[in-house]
C-alpha cells in the first residue's frame, strides 16, 4: 500500500497582493483547508482517488470564494457557464461537461458522463438535459449569484468601454 | 478554476477540474478545464494533473498530456516535467499553474503567475496551504 496524497488548487493568476487583507487570506486558507480535508477523509478511509478528488472539488464548488459552481464568474451576457472534467488514472476513463448551468456540482456532471454514458464530453443544452435526466441536484440562478462576481463583470465591461483591450493578459482572470 | 489530484492507498491516481471560465468571457468560450489532456489528465503509469490559468495556452500546449509524455518517453521526474511545462508556457504567453501527483505519492504544484491558491497533503499526512 502507498501513503495517500492529495493536492488542490483554487485558481491562479494575479492575486493583487496589495488588496489581500489578513481577513481575506484567512478565508481563502480556510476554504482550501476544508476542501482538502474533504478529499483527505476519503483517502484516510481507504477510498479511491476518484472519490477523493470529487469530494474536494465539490467542496470548492460550494465555496463562493472560488471560481467554480457557486462562485462562478459571469460572461459578457451576464450569464454563467460552467465546465468540469474528471479522469481516472486506473483506466484513462474520463468525463467532461462544458457550458452548463444549473447543477450545483458540475464535477458530478462530469463524473456522470464518465460513469453512465459511452461519451467523454457533453456540452451546452444537451449536457444540461443529461444532468436533469439523471437527477443531479439543480440550483436556481440565485444560488450562483455573488455580488463580488457581478461587480467584477461590471468593472471589466466598464474598462472595455473605456478602450481597454479585451484580451489584455494582465486583466484576464478566472 | 478549482481542481484536485490524488493518489490513493492502492497507488491509483485521479484528477478533477471545475471552472466558471473567466470574467466577461465570450459566451460559449471553453477553457482548458474540461479538455482532457490540456487541463485535466490522469494515468497511473505517469501522473494526474489539474491545471488553472489562461486556458487557451494550456490547450495549445496540451499541457497536462505534455507532462505525461515527458515522464513516459523522456523519463523525466514528475517535478522536472511539471516545472518544464509551466516554464515553457511562459514562452507563448501562458500564465497559470497546475497541481500534479504520481502513483509513488510525489506531489508538485508549480505556477508562473503571481500566485495560486493551493493546499496539499504529502506523505507526511500534514495539511499545507499557500497563496503566493
Amino acid at each position: 500500500l502507498v501513503k495517500p496524497v492529495i493536492a488542490i488548487h483554487g485558481g491562479a493568476g494575479t492575486m493583487r497582493s496589495k488588496d489581500m487583507t489578513e481577513e481575506k487570506e484567512k478565508a481563502y486558507r480556510h476554504g482550501l483547508t476544508l476542501a482538502l480535508e474533504a478529499g483527505r477523509a476519503v483517502l484516510k478511509a481507504n477510498g479511491s482517488a476518484v472519490d477523493a478528488v470529487t469530494a474536494s472539488v465539490m467542496a470548492l464548488e460550494d465555496d463562493p470564494l472560488f471560481n467554480a459552481g457557486r462562485g462562478a464568474v459571469y460572461t459578457t451576457n451576464r450569464t454563467q457557464e460552467m465546465d468540469a472534467a474528471i479522469m481516472d488514472g486506473r483506466d484513462r476513463n474520463a468525463g467532461a461537461v462544458a457550458g452548463i448551468f444549473g447543477p450545483r456540482h458540475p464535477v458530478l456532471a462530469a463524473r456522470a458522463v464518465m460513469e453512465k454514458t459511452e461519451h467523454v464530453f457533453l456540452a451546452g443544452e444537451g449536457a444540461n438535459e443529461f444532468c436533469r435526466e439523471i437527477g443531479l441536484e439543480i440550483k436556481p440562478a440565485e444560488w450562483f449569484y455573488t455580488e463580488r462576481r457581478m461587480k467584477a463583470l461590471e468593472q471589466e465591461m466598464e474598462r472595455r468601454r473605456n478602450g481597454g483591450e479585451e484580451n489584455d493578459p494582465s486583466r484576464r482572470h478566472g | 478554476t478549482v481542481g484536485a489530484v490524488a493518489c490513493d492507498v492502492f497507488g491509483h491516481v485521479a484528477a478533477a477540474t471545475s471552472t466558471g471560465g473567466m470574467t466577461a468571457k465570450f459566451p460559449g468560450r471553453v477553457g482548458d478545464s474540461p479538455v482532457i489532456g490540456a487541463g485535466t489528465w490522469a494515468d497511473d503509469k505517469t501522473c494526474a494533473v489539474s491545471a488553472t490559468g489562461h486556458g487557451e495556452y494550456f490547450i495549445r500546449y496540451a499541457a497536462a498530456h505534455e507532462i505525461d509524455a515527458r515522464i513516459r518517453w523522456g523519463k523525466e521526474t514528475l517535478e522536472e516535467a511539471a516545472q518544464s511545462v509551466i516554464k515553457d508556457l511562459v514562452k507563448i504567453g501562458g500564465e497559470g499553474g497546475l497541481i500534479a501527483v504520481n502513483a509513488k505519492g510525489e506531489v508538485c504544484l508549480p505556477f508562473n503567475s503571481e500566485g495560486m491558491y493551493r493546499a496539499w497533503m504529502g506523505q507526511d499526512g500534514e495539511i499545507h496551504t499557500g497563496i503566493y
